[in-house]
């Protein structure tokens, strides 16, 4: 099953490193961002992670709703890794203007676009019928390895997007704004 | 089957982005690293990538070799990828001492580190003795991807590693040498 080594591979080779640091890489940035410090709630300070059934991922979120922006991004991390020395892990800030201002640290799960690419290539014995199925997989799978992690918890709000924001130009606005 | 969807996701999320513009990035570092211009051969303008089938791997190589050195990084690559902007694609260029200098791109294939860890986690129903199959399978699904695709042709070497190599301090100084 696809999905549930793509789901852990995400979980050990990314948020396990990433989330225990991000609350201060957040902090950071407010303090070398003077107009980004009143713009983050506590319940804000976390890795929206967008998980869209249809797996259709954009690699610019702003292509996605004119209301949200890139901003900056964090401080990045360096980790040397399987023998890459320094190997970078960044994340972006998004304003969002949906009646008032907000920032966020937003990106899509990017295991997403190999479900999507391998549903598209022949030889990987994988097809679209398949694929939804293992994006929901994918979901649950990393929803409930995220809910045992003591170091990962409460850094992180999983936003599972089925297909009707596909006709809304502001869904990830709105989104936002909900969590 | 973890080992097929990550052989999958290493090949479209990070070889099929890096392996083409490889060529160029040594030419780059060749040309702003004079000491380091005469120690490539032709065939080594590629990303060696180990694969120990006991998955042990090392997040610095030197720990490995006594003979093998951090040189430098290849020029980064920054790609959007699923709303991160300017995700940075890094790698390691090591220097061989073994009988005379050799300068390589060298790193482990990162997968593994995801197999080994799923392998000690209870909850991720995968233990120790199905790691060493999947490890086989992950390279054989690799080097069939690898050899159907045209853009990545003669930009990678795969160095499958048996265990025997266990016992030797120079393993990846001969091992460089061979390739
Ligand atoms: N050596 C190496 N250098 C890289 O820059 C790199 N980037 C990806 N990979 C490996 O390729 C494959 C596909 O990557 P993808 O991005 O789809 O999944 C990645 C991605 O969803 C997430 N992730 C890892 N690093 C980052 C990062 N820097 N930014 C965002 N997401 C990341 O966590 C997954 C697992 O990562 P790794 O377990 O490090 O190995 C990956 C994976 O096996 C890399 N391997």
């Amino acid at each position: 099953n696809v999905a549930h080594g793509l789901a852990w591979s995400f979980y050990l080779g990314y948020l396990q490193l990433v989330l225990p640091r991000l609350e201060e890489a957040i902090s950071a940035f407010c303090a070398s961002h003077q107009s980004s410090a009143s713009l983050w709630s506590r319940g804000s300070k976390r890795l929206f992670i967008l998980i869209p059934i249809n797996a259709n991922i954009s690699h610019k979120l702003e292509n996605e709703d004119e209301r949200v922006h890139f901003y900056d991004s964090l401080p990045n991390s360096q980790l040397d890794r399987g023998g890459v020395r320094g190997r970078v892990y960044k994340h972006s800030v998004y304003r969002s203007l949906e009646d008032q201002a907000h920032d966020c640290v937003l990106e899509y799960a990017t295991p997403l676009l190999t479900l999507h690419s391998m549903s598209q290539d022949r030889s990987a014995a994988f097809g679209e019928p398949q694929r939804r199925e293992q994006v929901l997989l994918f979901y649950r799978t990393l929803r409930d390895i995220l809910e045992r992690s003591l170091e990962c918890r409460n850094r992180y709000t999983l936003i599972l997007l089925n297909d009707e924001h596909e006709g809304d130009p502001h869904y990830l606005s709105k989104c936002i704004l909900r969590h």
